[in-house]
């Protein structure tokens, strides 16, 4: 699965998308084409999630993350991380997400590993920051 | 002072060794993707379309060209688009002979629909001038390996056993 949020200055958006597991059976679909699941959009914040789409699906975990953001713009990282210890300890299912808030962003994953790549560009200085990783740390 | 940013990320999985500079290359041409559409005033929608097919077309990750496999072998996609200051939506669901579902999805988002599955999906690809292709476009090496190692694998762990040299 891969995924990926933006904000262009005024708004929110997010994208999701997959192969599924392999050996799926045929027809079987996970949590990436459902909103809210694998992923999430509204005025003040969008989510993109990976991992074991039923149990993605069953925390509806990429609103439980932009709801976790709330008003507080600062929340995203927190947010993420409440999500998916949800989703580990209440349904034993493991994952990671990504999400954006206009003055913070969040990664976080309880699996081995997963890329993530941050840019983001000062319109005004044109100053860009690039945070990138892929182990838990 | 206005600030526009993007974030991706390429699967949250048991990634291994061998993969991880490959993984990190792909997530920042994504990334890299997605700001640039930023930059030259488009939406965000469209910045992360852009972003997610670059990673579609990249055979290390699980998406697009690089895809798992069903247990028939074949290639079943699932995609979707949410824009946040209308709630649009436009998802598909088991597409099949299309290289890239985000794209799809990202026309359903502009349609009456949320989300289209299966031969419906593809048909509505077709519609709206998607390549039709064949699966062996979408099919790594490494993921018929990977498909053939879990069809074996019950075959494996039979011989084990009967070998005698194995406990439960």
């Amino acid at each position: 699965t891969v995924g990926a949020v933006a904000f262009d200055g005024d708004g929110f958006a997010c994208c999701t998308s997959t192969g599924g597991v392999t050996f799926k059976r045929p027809g079987r679909v996970g949590d990436s084409p459902l909103a809210g699941s694998g992923g999430y959009a509204d005025g003040g914040a969008a989510c993109s999630t990976t991992g074991h789409g039923e149990g993605i699906t069953k925390a509806l975990l990429a609103h439980r993350v932009v709801w976790g953001c709330g008003a507080d713009q600062t929340r995203a990282s927190k947010a993420v991380d409440d999500a998916l210890d949800f989703m580990k300890t209440e349904i034993g299912s493991q994952g990671g997400a990504i999400c954006l808030t206009r003055a913070s962003y969040g990664v976080g994953f309880n699996t081995k590993r997963m890329p993530w790549c941050y840019i983001s560009f000062d319109t005004e200085t044109e100053e860009e920051e690039i945070l990138v990783g892929i182990e838990p740390e | 002072m206005v600030k526009i940013k993007i974030i991706c990320h390429g699967g949250a999985w048991s990634i291994p060794d061998e993969a991880k500079e490959k993984s990190l290359e792909g997530i920042r041409n994504a990334a890299r993707a997605g700001i640039e559409v930023l930059k030259n005033s488009g939406k965000s929608e469209d910045a992360v379309v852009a972003a997610v097919s670059a990673m579609e077309n990249d055979p290390i990750f699980n998406a697009g060209h690089g895809a798992s496999l069903t247990r028939d072998g074949t290639v079943e996609l699932d995609s979707m688009v949410m824009r946040g200051r209308d709630y649009s939506i436009g998802a598909v669901a088991a597409l099949r002979n299309v290289k890239n579902a985000c794209q799809v999805a990202r026309e359903v988002l502009d349609s009456e629909h949320t989300l289209i599955v299966g031969p419906g999906a593809s048909e509505f690809a077709k519609e709206k001038g998607f390549e039709i292709v064949d699966d062996s476009e979408l099919v790594t090496p490494y993921e018929k390996a990977a498909l053939e190692k879990i069809r074996n694998y019950g075959t494996g762990v039979e011989s084990i056993f009967k070998a005698g040299d194995a406990h439960d």
